[in-house]
Protein backbone atom coordinates (compact mmCIF):
# COMPACT_ATOMS: atom_id res chain seq x y z
CA UNK A 1 0.00 0.00 0.00
CA UNK A 2 2.81 2.32 0.95
CA UNK A 3 4.04 2.73 -2.54
CA UNK A 4 1.69 4.03 -3.67
CA UNK A 5 0.93 6.90 -1.12
CA UNK A 6 3.63 9.31 -2.14
CA UNK A 7 2.81 12.25 0.24
CA UNK A 8 0.19 13.92 2.51
CA UNK A 9 -0.81 17.59 2.35
CA UNK A 10 -3.12 19.83 3.98
CA UNK A 11 -4.22 23.18 3.86
CA UNK A 12 -6.28 25.07 7.57
CA UNK A 13 -6.97 28.28 5.96
CA UNK A 14 -10.24 26.84 4.24
CA UNK A 15 -14.26 27.98 4.16
CA UNK A 16 -16.26 25.29 3.54
CA UNK A 17 -19.66 26.71 1.16
CA UNK A 18 -22.43 24.56 0.98
CA UNK A 19 -25.71 25.81 -1.07
CA UNK A 20 -28.13 23.83 0.33
CA UNK A 21 -30.97 22.71 -1.53
CA UNK A 22 -30.04 23.83 -5.55
CA UNK A 23 -32.29 22.51 -8.36
CA UNK A 24 -31.04 19.76 -9.87
CA UNK A 25 -31.04 21.01 -13.86
CA UNK A 26 -28.62 21.64 -16.37
CA UNK A 27 -26.96 25.31 -15.69
CA UNK A 28 -27.37 25.49 -12.08
CA UNK A 29 -23.17 24.79 -11.47
CA UNK A 30 -22.44 27.53 -13.85
CA UNK A 31 -24.90 29.91 -12.88
CA UNK A 32 -23.05 29.20 -8.80
CA UNK A 33 -19.73 29.09 -10.07
CA UNK A 34 -19.79 31.80 -13.01
CA UNK A 35 -20.36 34.93 -11.05
CA UNK A 36 -18.13 33.93 -8.23
CA UNK A 37 -15.24 32.81 -11.20
CA UNK A 38 -16.25 36.75 -12.38
CA UNK A 39 -15.03 37.74 -8.86
CA UNK A 40 -11.41 36.18 -9.36
CA UNK A 41 -12.64 33.73 -6.27
CA UNK A 42 -10.14 31.10 -6.53
CA UNK A 43 -12.85 27.95 -5.82
CA UNK A 44 -10.57 24.98 -4.67
CA UNK A 45 -12.53 21.33 -3.94
CA UNK A 46 -15.87 21.23 -5.17
CA UNK A 47 -18.63 18.64 -4.29
CA UNK A 48 -22.08 17.71 -5.21
CA UNK A 49 -23.36 14.47 -4.66
CA UNK A 50 -26.51 13.07 -6.82
CA UNK A 51 -29.90 14.70 -6.11
CA UNK A 52 -32.89 12.69 -4.16
CA UNK A 53 -36.27 14.58 -5.28
CA UNK A 54 -34.55 16.83 -7.51
CA UNK A 55 -32.89 18.99 -5.00
CA UNK A 56 -28.72 17.97 -3.89
CA UNK A 57 -26.31 20.16 -1.80
CA UNK A 58 -23.35 21.94 -3.86
CA UNK A 59 -20.00 22.62 -1.93
CA UNK A 60 -17.18 24.35 -2.20
CA UNK A 61 -14.14 25.57 -0.83
CA UNK A 62 -12.37 29.21 -0.53
CA UNK A 63 -9.45 30.55 1.15
CA UNK A 64 -10.50 32.72 4.43
CA UNK A 65 -9.66 35.61 2.58
CA UNK A 66 -12.20 35.10 0.07
CA UNK A 67 -15.10 34.36 2.15
CA UNK A 68 -16.71 37.95 2.38
CA UNK A 69 -16.82 38.12 -1.11
CA UNK A 70 -18.09 34.77 -2.01
CA UNK A 71 -20.79 35.34 0.36
CA UNK A 72 -21.99 38.70 -1.33
CA UNK A 73 -21.72 36.94 -4.33
CA UNK A 74 -24.04 33.71 -3.28
CA UNK A 75 -26.44 36.16 -1.39
CA UNK A 76 -27.29 38.34 -5.04
CA UNK A 77 -27.30 35.07 -7.68
CA UNK A 78 -29.94 35.58 -10.14
CA UNK A 79 -31.10 32.39 -11.49
CA UNK A 80 -30.48 29.69 -8.98
CA UNK A 81 -32.45 29.31 -5.28
CA UNK A 82 -31.40 27.56 -2.39
CA UNK A 83 -32.99 26.82 0.97
CA UNK A 84 -29.83 27.29 3.22
CA UNK A 85 -26.24 29.05 2.36
CA UNK A 86 -24.11 27.15 5.18
CA UNK A 87 -20.19 28.87 5.18
CA UNK A 88 -18.20 26.87 7.65
CA UNK A 89 -14.61 28.08 8.58
CA UNK A 90 -13.55 25.67 11.26
CA UNK A 91 -12.61 23.03 8.83
CA UNK A 92 -9.30 21.71 7.08
CA UNK A 93 -8.36 19.89 3.97
CA UNK A 94 -5.96 16.83 3.91
CA UNK A 95 -5.10 15.40 0.73
CA UNK A 96 -3.33 11.72 0.29
CA UNK A 97 -1.50 12.21 -2.89
CA UNK A 98 -0.21 9.26 -5.18
CA UNK A 99 -0.24 7.00 -7.98
CA UNK A 100 -2.98 4.36 -9.10
CA UNK A 101 -5.59 5.16 -6.27
CA UNK A 102 -8.15 3.89 -8.43
CA UNK A 103 -7.06 0.09 -8.39
CA UNK A 104 -6.45 -0.14 -5.10
CA UNK A 105 -9.84 0.58 -2.88
CA UNK A 106 -7.54 -0.44 -0.30
CA UNK A 107 -5.90 2.97 -0.02
CA UNK A 108 -9.14 4.91 0.60
CA UNK A 109 -9.89 2.39 2.69
CA UNK A 110 -6.49 2.00 4.57
CA UNK A 111 -7.04 6.31 5.19
CA UNK A 112 -10.57 6.12 6.22
CA UNK A 113 -9.67 3.22 8.75
CA UNK A 114 -7.03 5.78 10.45
CA UNK A 115 -9.42 8.34 10.69
CA UNK A 116 -11.63 5.51 12.05
CA UNK A 117 -9.75 4.78 14.60
CA UNK A 118 -8.85 8.39 15.66
CA UNK A 119 -12.42 9.12 16.01
CA UNK A 120 -12.38 11.78 13.37
CA UNK A 121 -15.13 12.59 11.37
CA UNK A 122 -14.88 12.94 7.39
CA UNK A 123 -16.89 15.79 6.30
CA UNK A 124 -16.77 15.52 2.90
CA UNK A 125 -14.62 13.17 0.24
CA UNK A 126 -13.45 13.90 -2.97
CA UNK A 127 -11.44 11.53 -4.96
CA UNK A 128 -9.60 11.41 -8.50
CA UNK A 129 -7.32 8.43 -9.67
CA UNK A 130 -4.06 10.08 -7.94
CA UNK A 131 -5.76 11.91 -5.30
CA UNK A 132 -7.92 11.08 -2.57
CA UNK A 133 -9.35 14.73 -0.39
CA UNK A 134 -11.15 15.13 2.32
CA UNK A 135 -12.71 18.00 4.44
CA UNK A 136 -12.35 17.13 8.66
CA UNK A 137 -13.20 19.74 11.36
CA UNK A 138 -9.59 22.44 11.69
CA UNK A 139 -9.03 21.01 15.36
CA UNK A 140 -8.65 17.78 13.91
CA UNK A 141 -5.86 18.44 11.14
CA UNK A 142 -3.25 17.52 13.22
CA UNK A 143 -4.19 14.32 15.09
CA UNK A 144 -5.71 13.67 11.21
CA UNK A 145 -2.13 13.86 9.58
CA UNK A 146 0.05 11.72 12.24
CA UNK A 147 -2.73 9.20 11.97
CA UNK A 148 -2.28 9.02 8.22
CA UNK A 149 1.80 9.27 8.38
CA UNK A 150 2.02 6.02 10.37
CA UNK A 151 -1.09 4.49 8.38
CA UNK A 152 1.19 4.94 5.21
CA UNK A 153 4.80 4.55 6.67
CA UNK A 154 5.26 7.99 5.74
CA UNK A 155 7.75 10.22 7.25
CA UNK A 156 6.78 12.68 8.96
CA UNK B 1 -8.15 29.54 -20.27
CA UNK B 2 -6.92 26.51 -22.84
CA UNK B 3 -3.25 26.37 -21.94
CA UNK B 4 -4.82 24.75 -18.82
CA UNK B 5 -6.61 22.03 -19.70
CA UNK B 6 -4.47 19.38 -21.65
CA UNK B 7 -7.46 16.85 -22.28
CA UNK B 8 -10.30 15.22 -21.92
CA UNK B 9 -10.73 11.60 -21.05
CA UNK B 10 -13.73 9.78 -20.11
CA UNK B 11 -15.23 6.25 -19.67
CA UNK B 12 -18.28 4.91 -20.62
CA UNK B 13 -18.49 1.56 -18.64
CA UNK B 14 -19.16 2.99 -14.90
CA UNK B 15 -21.72 2.45 -12.63
CA UNK B 16 -23.19 4.82 -9.84
CA UNK B 17 -23.65 3.12 -6.26
CA UNK B 18 -25.77 5.75 -3.77
CA UNK B 19 -25.78 5.00 -0.10
CA UNK B 20 -28.68 7.10 0.56
CA UNK B 21 -29.02 8.47 4.64
CA UNK B 22 -25.91 6.89 6.01
CA UNK B 23 -25.05 8.74 9.34
CA UNK B 24 -22.62 11.24 9.43
CA UNK B 25 -20.14 9.46 12.81
CA UNK B 26 -16.64 8.45 12.55
CA UNK B 27 -15.82 5.10 11.30
CA UNK B 28 -18.89 4.94 8.49
CA UNK B 29 -16.91 5.59 5.69
CA UNK B 30 -14.55 2.89 6.71
CA UNK B 31 -16.88 0.64 7.15
CA UNK B 32 -18.26 0.50 3.57
CA UNK B 33 -15.28 1.33 1.75
CA UNK B 34 -13.57 -2.01 3.71
CA UNK B 35 -15.55 -4.33 2.56
CA UNK B 36 -15.33 -3.16 -0.59
CA UNK B 37 -11.67 -3.23 -0.91
CA UNK B 38 -11.61 -7.03 0.62
CA UNK B 39 -13.83 -8.23 -1.66
CA UNK B 40 -10.98 -6.57 -4.60
CA UNK B 41 -13.49 -4.23 -6.25
CA UNK B 42 -11.78 -1.43 -7.85
CA UNK B 43 -13.52 1.95 -6.37
CA UNK B 44 -13.35 5.24 -8.75
CA UNK B 45 -14.69 8.41 -7.82
CA UNK B 46 -15.91 8.58 -4.52
CA UNK B 47 -17.92 11.83 -3.33
CA UNK B 48 -19.45 12.65 -0.27
CA UNK B 49 -21.12 15.83 0.79
CA UNK B 50 -21.80 17.18 4.10
CA UNK B 51 -24.71 15.98 5.97
CA UNK B 52 -27.37 18.00 6.87
CA UNK B 53 -29.64 16.46 9.79
CA UNK B 54 -26.81 13.85 10.64
CA UNK B 55 -27.38 11.95 7.85
CA UNK B 56 -25.53 12.30 4.34
CA UNK B 57 -25.20 10.34 0.94
CA UNK B 58 -21.82 8.40 -0.18
CA UNK B 59 -21.62 7.64 -3.87
CA UNK B 60 -18.98 5.91 -5.66
CA UNK B 61 -18.54 4.66 -8.86
CA UNK B 62 -17.44 0.93 -10.17
CA UNK B 63 -16.93 -0.95 -13.52
CA UNK B 64 -19.95 -2.96 -15.00
CA UNK B 65 -18.50 -5.62 -13.78
CA UNK B 66 -18.27 -5.64 -10.55
CA UNK B 67 -21.60 -4.19 -10.34
CA UNK B 68 -23.37 -7.38 -8.75
CA UNK B 69 -20.19 -8.31 -6.36
CA UNK B 70 -20.33 -4.62 -4.73
CA UNK B 71 -24.48 -4.93 -4.52
CA UNK B 72 -23.67 -8.10 -2.62
CA UNK B 73 -21.49 -6.90 -0.76
CA UNK B 74 -23.35 -2.99 0.31
CA UNK B 75 -26.74 -5.57 1.05
CA UNK B 76 -24.73 -7.05 3.84
CA UNK B 77 -22.79 -4.42 5.43
CA UNK B 78 -22.53 -5.03 9.26
CA UNK B 79 -22.18 -1.44 10.93
CA UNK B 80 -23.72 0.49 8.65
CA UNK B 81 -27.33 1.69 7.88
CA UNK B 82 -28.93 3.93 5.09
CA UNK B 83 -32.37 4.64 3.86
CA UNK B 84 -31.45 3.25 0.29
CA UNK B 85 -29.28 1.89 -2.04
CA UNK B 86 -29.33 3.26 -5.70
CA UNK B 87 -27.88 1.83 -8.26
CA UNK B 88 -27.24 3.79 -12.06
CA UNK B 89 -25.82 2.13 -14.60
CA UNK B 90 -27.14 4.72 -17.01
CA UNK B 91 -24.08 6.91 -16.14
CA UNK B 92 -20.60 8.04 -17.98
CA UNK B 93 -17.83 9.86 -16.27
CA UNK B 94 -16.10 12.57 -18.07
CA UNK B 95 -12.79 14.39 -16.89
CA UNK B 96 -11.16 17.31 -17.26
CA UNK B 97 -6.94 17.05 -16.79
CA UNK B 98 -4.62 20.51 -16.46
CA UNK B 99 -2.74 22.10 -14.13
CA UNK B 100 -3.46 24.93 -11.89
CA UNK B 101 -7.05 24.03 -11.83
CA UNK B 102 -7.45 26.03 -8.41
CA UNK B 103 -6.82 29.13 -9.14
CA UNK B 104 -9.06 29.68 -12.37
CA UNK B 105 -12.59 29.07 -10.61
CA UNK B 106 -12.50 29.89 -14.62
CA UNK B 107 -11.89 26.34 -15.44
CA UNK B 108 -14.49 25.01 -13.71
CA UNK B 109 -16.97 27.69 -14.82
CA UNK B 110 -16.22 27.18 -18.63
CA UNK B 111 -16.44 23.59 -18.05
CA UNK B 112 -20.03 23.79 -16.56
CA UNK B 113 -21.15 26.66 -19.22
CA UNK B 114 -20.71 24.61 -22.23
CA UNK B 115 -22.81 21.67 -20.63
CA UNK B 116 -25.47 24.05 -19.43
CA UNK B 117 -25.03 25.34 -23.29
CA UNK B 118 -25.72 22.12 -24.40
CA UNK B 119 -28.43 21.12 -21.84
CA UNK B 120 -26.68 18.72 -19.99
CA UNK B 121 -27.25 17.78 -16.11
CA UNK B 122 -24.48 17.08 -14.17
CA UNK B 123 -25.29 14.50 -11.80
CA UNK B 124 -21.83 14.43 -9.90
CA UNK B 125 -19.11 16.94 -8.97
CA UNK B 126 -15.78 16.27 -7.82
CA UNK B 127 -12.75 18.50 -8.43
CA UNK B 128 -8.72 18.59 -7.27
CA UNK B 129 -6.07 21.26 -7.81
CA UNK B 130 -5.64 19.37 -11.81
CA UNK B 131 -8.82 17.81 -12.39
CA UNK B 132 -12.40 18.07 -12.58
CA UNK B 133 -14.39 14.75 -13.19
CA UNK B 134 -18.21 14.92 -13.59
CA UNK B 135 -21.03 12.16 -13.61
CA UNK B 136 -23.32 12.79 -16.51
CA UNK B 137 -26.22 10.30 -18.07
CA UNK B 138 -24.20 7.81 -20.24
CA UNK B 139 -26.32 9.31 -23.69
CA UNK B 140 -25.08 12.57 -23.26
CA UNK B 141 -21.44 11.51 -23.60
CA UNK B 142 -21.09 12.95 -26.75
CA UNK B 143 -22.34 15.66 -26.90
CA UNK B 144 -20.64 16.83 -23.50
CA UNK B 145 -17.27 15.83 -25.03
CA UNK B 146 -17.55 17.41 -28.00
CA UNK B 147 -19.24 20.74 -26.22
CA UNK B 148 -15.94 20.83 -24.03
CA UNK B 149 -13.10 19.73 -26.58
CA UNK B 150 -14.49 22.94 -28.78
CA UNK B 151 -15.07 25.08 -25.22
CA UNK B 152 -11.30 24.42 -24.12
CA UNK B 153 -10.77 24.48 -28.49
CA UNK B 154 -8.66 21.43 -28.25
CA UNK B 155 -8.19 18.47 -31.11
CA UNK B 156 -10.97 16.04 -31.27
C1 LIG C 1 -26.81 20.88 -9.54
C2 LIG C 1 -26.15 21.18 -10.84
O1 LIG C 1 -24.93 20.47 -10.97
C3 LIG C 1 -26.99 20.86 -12.05
N1 LIG C 1 -27.28 19.46 -12.14
C4 LIG C 1 -26.23 21.32 -13.27
O2 LIG C 1 -26.09 20.62 -14.20
O3 LIG C 1 -25.77 22.40 -13.32
C1 LIG D 1 -20.18 9.56 6.33
C2 LIG D 1 -18.80 9.21 6.75
O1 LIG D 1 -17.86 9.85 5.93
C3 LIG D 1 -18.47 9.55 8.18
N1 LIG D 1 -18.53 10.96 8.42
C4 LIG D 1 -17.07 9.02 8.48
O2 LIG D 1 -16.28 9.70 8.98
O3 LIG D 1 -16.79 7.92 8.18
Amino acid sequence: ENALVSGIAFQKDQVKITLHGVTDTPGIAYQILGPLSDENIEVDVIVQNVSVNGKTDFTFTVSEEDKSNAEAVLQNLKDVTYDDLIIDSDVAKVSLVGVGMRTHAGVASTAFKSLSDNEINIQMISTSEIKITIVIKEGALESAVKALHSAFELEK
